[in-house]
């Protein structure tokens, strides 16, 4: 799964 | 950022003023879940330690030490300086009945087992389901829900839903896709849904609202 850290959304 | 996240993140913050007001103002806590809050602290908590690991913008760092910091005057307006005013026999939801399987879910189903990972796993899990001791409050009691209580409400769970549309824009847009957060995002807006109805039917035609036991 692409998905992206640090998590950016609130 | 876009405009979905954006609109999104000002009615979650739109969301914590109202409640913070309505309480302020009416020196009362009636009709609020503190079972909620506290979950929504303890969901805030875990989710921004990484204030102190990564930093992502201005923006992000500034809402993340406003809503720790409003949920827990949140709390405290509610446990202690209006605890008179707390309807504590009403709220009568078993807490541990979400927060132990959300726990185990987070140690089971995560994008990476470290600790923070594990704990922002368990903060999206958490939100998803905090609602319901508020909902089943209201439900409850039978007792209908002050206008301003269901504002509070609408801002909290539109915020969620403007998510949704902002994970499927930056999948477009950046090829960005979290699975969890989507996944979890998808079941706090289902939640929602019931109440969306009565309030749209009911509250924007001036009546009070009450939700089905």
């Amino acid at each position: 799964l692409n998905h992206f850290r640090p998590h950016d959304e609130l | 950022m876009n405009i979905f996240r954006l609109v999104g993140d000002l009615s979650h913050l739109a969301a914590l003023i109202i409640l913070l007001l309505k309480i302020w103002k009416s020196r009362s806590c009636a009709g609020v879940s503190g079972k909620s809050q506290i979950m929504f602290a303890m969901v805030y908590m875990t989710r921004y330690l990484d204030l102190f690991t990564t930093f992502v913008s201005v923006y992000n760092s500034v809402m993340k030490v406003v809503f720790l910091l409003f949920s827990f005057v949140t709390v405290y307006l509610i446990y202690f300086k209006f605890k008179a005013t707390y309807d504590g026999n009403h709220d009568t939801f078993r807490v541990e009945f979400l927060v132990v399987p959300v726990a185990g879910l987070a140690v089971l189903v995560n994008h990476e087992f470290s600790f923070l990972e594990i704990l922002w796993t368990f903060s999206i899990y958490l939100e998803s389901v905090a609602i319901l001791p508020q909902l089943f409050m209201i439900s409850k009691t039978g007792c209908e829900a002050e206008t301003i209580t269901s504002h509070y409400l609408f801002a909290l769970g539109i915020y969620r839903a403007l998510y949704i549309a902002n994970w499927i824009f930056r999948y477009y847009m950046e090829g960005f896709f979290d699975f969890i957060a989507i996944v979890a995002g998808c079941v706090q807006t289902i939640l929602y849904c019931d109440f969306f109805y009565l309030y749209v039917t009911k509250v924007w035609k001036g009546k009070r609202l009450t939700i089905p036991a």
